[in-house]
């Protein structure tokens, strides 16, 4: 029994259904606010990662062109090695033609042969795109296959199959109260302003002000590693498992809210949120350090606001006015 | 006009259950094996 191990029983992750080529095949994808580019396994790919997913074979669509452009792309996660390949791609009833997409010929074991997605699908801007690319977002934004550039996630705690990415519009049903909006700082993440971090009163993060990126390829909530030491030192004093992440359920009710202010609202998130319950027993803590790696977002210290954070609020993409839309999830 | 796409939320190990019963066994057991361990015969 690891103390890794049980890090990964707790990355629930949100997946949906996408087909790509003519006959269609499908592939179920996760749906990346923290990258831009689109890929699938290929048939010709024999890593162990590859061969517990569903993989693409260009043979098989008549619509599929080759590129033989060599790609490789790195996430958090693990990394893949491909080619690029253009076909047509479907989402829902929203079609996109010529499409180019990456093919996996190679994959990093570890997450992405643990996880129940096939492949990527990113959302966040074109610059963050393997260049010469067009991300499949902006492909139905310029093409006028949605009526307004924006998108919308609506993530449940709940396993069944309510969580939801729209595209194309707002459902205000998934939130409550209004929606608050918040300008995107540099277009490339999902990145915004963040001014402050406190817990009962005390700064424990973005003392200087500090850049938080929405990403719903995340997980947790991650940080600068000191910080989310610090973070974990202050709520957990007696850890469990020899692992400053895990807690006795028993701690849930007497910690504190953590408050994210951003452009000027106050963001709660209460502990059962934070805290994850792994079993009667033991809780989880949603703290993960390793953002200092991220050097290149014009500043010393970024947060990424996860999963754990967007299932308390509803999330809004608006690539028409470059901002983000929050509200508390209904 | 919204297109809508369901997601499926699911852990990444399909094991997640199982493991968890372990480790409550594992807790269970603990204290009793700490105490025999400090009877040099039992160990």
């Amino acid at each position: 029994f690891s103390s890794h191990q049980l890090k990964n029983f707790q990355n629930a992750v949100y997946f949906g259904t996408i087909t790509i080529g003519t006959p269609p095949q499908e592939f179920q994808v996760n749906f990346d606010t923290g990258s831009s580019d689109l890929w699938v396994p290929s048939v010709d790919c024999q890593s162990p990662s590859c061969s517990k997913h569903k993989r693409f074979d260009p043979q098989k669509s008549t619509t599929f062109q080759p590129l033989n452009q060599k790609i490789e792309l790195v996430y958090g996660s693990g990394s893949m090695k491909g080619v690029l390949g253009s076909d047509t791609i479907q989402i829902g009833n929203l079609v996109i033609v010529n499409q180019i997409f990456g093919l996996s010929q190679n994959q990093s074991s570890g997450v992405l042969e643990q996880v129940p997605y096939d492949g990527i699908l990113g959302l966040a801007y074109p610059s963050l795109a393997i260049q010469g690319t067009t991300p499949v977002f902006d492909n139905l934004k310029n093409r006028e296959v949605i009526s307004e550039p924006v998108f919308a996630f609506y993530l449940s705690s709940r396993p069944e199959n309510i969580s939801t990415v729209m595209f194309g519009g707002v459902d205000h049903t998934y939130h409550k109260g209004k929606l608050q909006w918040i300008p995107v700082t540099q277009a490339r993440f999902w990145q915004v302003a963040m001014s402050s971090m406190t817990m009962n009163g005390n700064v424990v993060g973005c003392s200087q002000g500090c850049q938080a990126v929405v990403d719903t390829g995340t997980s947790l909530l991650v940080g600068p590693t000191h910080l989310v030491t610090d973070i974990l030192k202050l709520i957990n004093p007696n850890p469990i498992l020899n692992d400053e992440q895990m807690l006795s359920c028993d701690a849930i009710n007497s910690l504190p809210t953590l408050l994210l202010t951003i452009n000027g609202i106050v963001y709660p998130v209460p502990p059962d949120y934070y805290i994850q319950r792994f079993s009667e027993r033991i809780c989880f803590i949603s703290f993960q350090g390793g953002t200092e790696i991220l050097k290149n977002l014009g500043t010393s210290e970024t947060w990424i606001l996860g999963d754990v954070f967007l299932r308390l609020y509803f999330s809004v993409y608006d690539r028409g006015n470059n901002r983000i839309g929050l509200a508390p999830a209904a | 006009c919204i297109v809508k796409i369901p997601l499926t939320k699911m852990k990444t190990m399909q094991e997640a259950i199982r493991e968890k019963q372990l480790l409550e066994d594992f807790l269970d057991e603990q204290p009793h094996s700490l105490s025999q361990h400090s009877d040099p015969d039992k160990k």
